[in-house]
């Protein structure tokens, strides 16, 4: 049974590098069932991560963030810093693309304490960029224009020219 | 696939080109 559980997550993450994500959510969704019989928190953490990942391109927003936020209430009882960050990560993107601009900015600081806390400067500087977009999409120009200059001078300092 | 070409937002596009080949590993 466990190595079934296995099978179904490399099944499902071979779909969606295909691109077929409808077999790679039902997959996925087996998945979450098998690492639920098992108790294993960790591998229920993979599935809904994976499942939000698959939403995400299926244009299912709204469901997406819902498996993101499982994903994060997982990270946050594994305590795994990393994988938190992660998930406020996503969800901050997700919100963006719900035109959610409050949340997405929620989500985007708490991703932001957290590359801060693990001194992930690469993280750091998305979730700056990420920080400047959202503020310009509400208006707010001198908060926008705080994280622009904390994205550039954190791209200079990691040599990201792009 | 028309919400998807609504997509402006540059980070967002780029954390979207890197999820397109992430995926948590078994």
């Amino acid at each position: 049974r466990a190595a079934q559980g296995r099978t179904h997550g490399n099944l499902g993450n071979t779909y969606y590098l295909l691109g077929n994500f409808r077999r790679a959510v039902a997959s996925h969704e087996q998945r979450l069932l098998i690492a639920k019989e098992f108790g294993d928190r960790a591998a229920q953490r993979r599935a809904y991560c994976n499942l939000g990942n698959a939403f995400i391109f299926l244009g299912e927003f709204e469901v997406a963030a819902e498996h993101y936020k499982k994903a994060l209430q997982l990270a946050r009882q594994l305590k795994d810093r990393a994988v938190e960050a992660q998930a406020c990560y996503s969800l901050g993107n997700t919100y963006t693309l719900l035109h959610d601009y409050e949340r997405a900015i929620d989500y985007h600081l708490k991703h932001l304490i957290i590359a801060q806390d693990l001194n992930d400067r690469i993280g750091e500087g998305r979730a700056c960029w990420s920080l400047g977009n959202a503020h310009t999409a509400l208006g707010n120009h001198d908060q926008a224009m705080h994280f622009a200059e904390k994205h550039l001078e954190i791209s200079k300092e990691t040599g990201d020219r792009g | 696939k028309s919400r998807m070409h609504a997509i402006q937002v540059d980070s967002v596009q780029r954390w979207m080109e890197d999820l397109r080949h992430m995926t948590e590993v078994e």
